[in-house]
């Protein structure tokens, strides 16, 4: 139970905190609809 | 340390959406049947560099069925896209082409189009009236009365069927057929073609005059038929598109392949 508990919590200290604004981009395909989806 | 490749292309970046506008322009200008298309979506892009300035783009495009027949002189961008209740057709195409000094041309596309599904349109439109196959006898006697009538009553140009473009049957609240079709102006007068319609042919390539005719055909309670055409007059054909020339052609149903 130490392992797991330690495990996550390093695991929540790994995740690369994300800069205040960041707006992931928008993945570069399929690209935007002009008229409607059939 | 060797350049590091250029980023993927994004499918709505300026150079995506320029090579997807030739090869837009590349389908329509080689399509003989049938509607102009316009872009709906860049499904995706790969760019595979060749050399110096030289590279193979492989698109693929989501293109919608407008309602400019394929030889209509109208500019792409005055063609409306048929509307998802009229029964929209749809064509996915694949495009290879070259860009070499900034300059794009295509080396090949292959295309299918397909209407969309009738449970899609009923879903979102349960009175819409779906499209017909253009093999349909009742679309076929509608369209030869349709021509007759309109052949009967013109001071012009006796008008032979080139092909049946789109056709839809409802049969409520009346029974009515709706068809349009493209035409095209005769060596005869309507009133020589009444005299012997057999010498009547299209005029040769260099006096060619195409139309488009719209009719609707109300069979009960009453019959009641509407025609309505529009020719283009003569158009300079573009050098590597034969123009249609073989009346009585009539167009598949829409899902079908075009290279």
């Amino acid at each position: 139970s130490v392992a797991k508990r330690a495990v996550a919590e390093a695991a929540q200290h790994d995740k690369v905190p994300r800069p205040v604004g960041f707006v992931p981009l928008p993945p570069p395909c399929p690209g935007k609809i002009h008229h409607f989806d059939i | 340390v060797p350049a590091a490749p250029p980023a993927p292309l994004g499918c709505d970046d300026p150079e995506s959406v320029a090579a997807a506008e030739v090869a837009v322009n590349y389908i329509n200008g080689h399509s003989h049947h049938g509607y102009k298309f316009a872009l709906n979506r860049i499904e995706d892009i790969r760019v595979v560099p060749q050399g110096p300035k030289n590279y193979i783009i492989f698109l693929e495009l989501d293109l919608l069925e407008t309602q400019c027949h394929i030889l209509s002189p109208t500019p792409l961008l005055n063609c409306t896209v048929r509307s998802f209740a009229e029964h929209a057709v749809e064509g996915d195409c694949d495009v290879k082409l070259q860009k070499v000094d900034g300059t794009l041309s295509v080396l090949a596309s292959k295309c299918h189009s397909h209407a969309d599904s009738s449970e899609d349109i009923l879903k979102v439109c349960p009175d819409c009236p779906l499209l017909a196959s253009l093999n349909n006898t009742e679309v076929l006697g509608m369209v030869s009365a349709a021509l007759n009538d309109y052949n009967s009553k013109t001071t012009g140009s006796y008008l032979r069927l080139l092909e049946i473009g789109r056709a839809k049957i409802q049969y409520h609240p009346v029974h009515t057929v709706v068809a349009e079709f493209a035409v095209g102006a005769t060596n005869c007068s309507a009133e020589q073609a009444k005299a012997n319609v057999g010498d009547c042919q299209l005029l040769p390539e260099d006096q060619s005059n195409f139309g488009f005719c719209t009719a609707e055909m109300v069979k009960r309670p009453s019959q009641d038929l509407q025609v309505d055409c529009q020719l283009y007059g003569h158009q300079v054909p573009a050098p590597h598109i034969p123009l249609l020339s073989r009346p009585g052609v009539t167009y598949a149903h829409p899902g079908q392949d075009t290279s």
